[in-house]
This record gives structure tokens, C-alpha cells and sequence, in this order.
């Protein structure tokens, strides 16, 4: 994947099945960010694979003043491609 | 703890915690 400077990580082990799994955010790279990053930390939140949209997630950490209005799209890019990776994983251990 | 958690009005719920210190050394 792209390296956007936002790091996501799974936050547990998957078991493969479940639809809602931990991930982690962080910011490793603020350089890349358009807008002023406040150093929080980093971001642990759930994330269904199977109904939710990467950039609503991202929209949502916007909205709890995370990150600002102009970093949605690389937030979103950077939760996208994790879980892109994560489904990927799935479905070659299935097969 | 260093955790604190902020619930989104979408009732999402996001824990701030430290940076795992073994991935800020990766780099």
C-alpha cells in the first residue's frame, strides 16, 4: 500500500470471522498531512468489514477533532488499504 | 493510563492511546 504517512494496524489478533475488528491509527509521518496535526496519540476504534465505509470512519475522527476537514481523504485512504489488506488475508486463508 | 476515549455522535467509540513505542523504532 501507498505510504500516506497514517499508519493502521489490526489492534488484535483476527480470527478470520469476525465482521468487527479492532484497528490503530497513528500518525507516523505528519509531513504529509495538508493540514496542522495535533499530536494525540494513537486512535483505537472498531471497524466492520462487512458494512462500514473507510472514509465515514475517517469523516467521524474529523469530527472529533483528530484531524482537519482537508486530511479526510488520507485518513480514509489509510484505513481503506488496511482493510482492502485484511480482506485479502481472509480470503487467501480460506483459500 | 495514558488512555482517554472520545464517543463520535455517531456513538462510535475512539481510545486515544500511546504510539506503539516498537513501531515508531521500525522506522
Amino acid at each position: 500500500a501507498e505510504d500516506t504517512g497514517v499508519r493502521v494496524e489490526l489492534n488484535e489478533d483476527d480470527d478470520g470471522k469476525k465482521a468487527s475488528i479492532a484497528l490503530k491509527l497513528w500518525v507516523e509521518d505528519t509531513k504529509k498531512l495538508k493540514g496542522k496535526y495535533k499530536e494525540t496519540g494513537a486512535i483505537e476504534f472498531s471497524f466492520d468489514l462487512e458494512n462500514e465505509v473507510p472514509e465515514v470512519v475517517a469523516q467521524e475522527m474529523v469530527e472529533s477533532g483528530f484531524f482537519l476537514d482537508c486530511d479526510v481523504k488520507i485518513v480514509g485512504k489509510s484505513i481503506r488499504d488496511r482493510v482492502a489488506f485484511i480482506k485479502w488475508k481472509r480470503e487467501r486463508t480460506v483459500s | 493510563s495514558a488512555t482517554a476515549q472520545v464517543v463520535h455522535s455517531a456513538g462510535r467509540r475512539f481510545i486515544v492511546s500511546p504510539v506503539p513505542e516498537a513501531r515508531l523504532r521500525e522506522q
